[in-house]
């Protein structure tokens, strides 16, 4: 563990707890994709699937099951509870995410670490996870104004994958045979994806303004 | 596995 990919676990986990606080304090989702989080916690469980058969530690097992929870919560919230779903944003989010799931196996079964099923599934949920914030992205640009916690979560999302670069460099230089190629590709795609949002986040931030997304 | 080879990340 370094301090890159704990400062990067710690911005994953303050992502969830702001989309969590959104959600409960406004009894809203308006602004956020469901399609990003069903997509997200594909990702988490097609990746942790070793959790119950390879301990690694109790932070990495605790934190998975945050991830998972806190994924299948949202995902229920938007789609089942009455006042959440009233506000989600259903004729905006119409990204076809399926087409992502498909295109993502398809690429997981081309290219892995290893042909085994779970390396395919863990290549599978690195490849999702790096396109998976598209429809949010798009609905932020479909919805032109942005409101504070739904800015604050989308910036937090995309900082994460960021330090999680500089881990896998720290780990390059310092430890012998590391080599996490897939990972590392794809998490430069899916930070790129933020660069445009970080962009005007930044301009927000410097104006002091509200953050606005040309559409 | 080998310590590099797990995948010990998030």
């Amino acid at each position: 563990m370094n301090v890159f990919r704990l400062t990067g676990d710690m911005t994953h986990l303050a992502s969830i707890l702001v989309l969590l606080l959104k959600i409960y304090a406004t009894k809203s989702c308006s602004g956020i994709s469901l399609k990003t989080q069903e997509l997200y916690a594909l990702v988490f469980l097609a990746r942790y699937l070793n959790l119950f058969t390879d301990f690694i530690s109790v932070y990495n097992t605790v934190m998975k099951l945050v991830f998972i929870g806190s994924s299948l919560a949202i995902v229920w919230c938007m789609r089942m509870h009455k006042m959440v779903k009233r506000s989600y944003d259903q004729e905006l989010d119409t990204f076809r995410h399926y087409f992502l799931i498909a295109g993502c196996f398809l690429l997981a079964l081309l290219v892995n670490e290893k042909f085994m099923f779970p390396e395919v599934l863990w290549a599978f949920s690195i490849y999702l996870e790096a396109v998976s914030t598209i429809p949010q992205l798009v609905l932020l640009q479909r919805s032109g104004n942005v409101d504070n916690l739904t800015g604050q979560y989308v910036f937090l999302l995309g900082a994460y994958r960021a330090l999680y670069i500089l881990n896998w460099i720290y780990r390059y230089f310092t430890e012998p045979h590391f080599s996490r190629w897939i990972a590392c590709v794809a998490g430069l795609v899916q930070t790129a994806l933020y660069a445009d949002f970080f962009y005007y986040y930044f301009l927000s931030w410097k104006n002091n303004a509200k953050l606005q997304l040309p559409s | 596995a080998e310590e590099s080879e797990r995948h010990d990340e998030l």
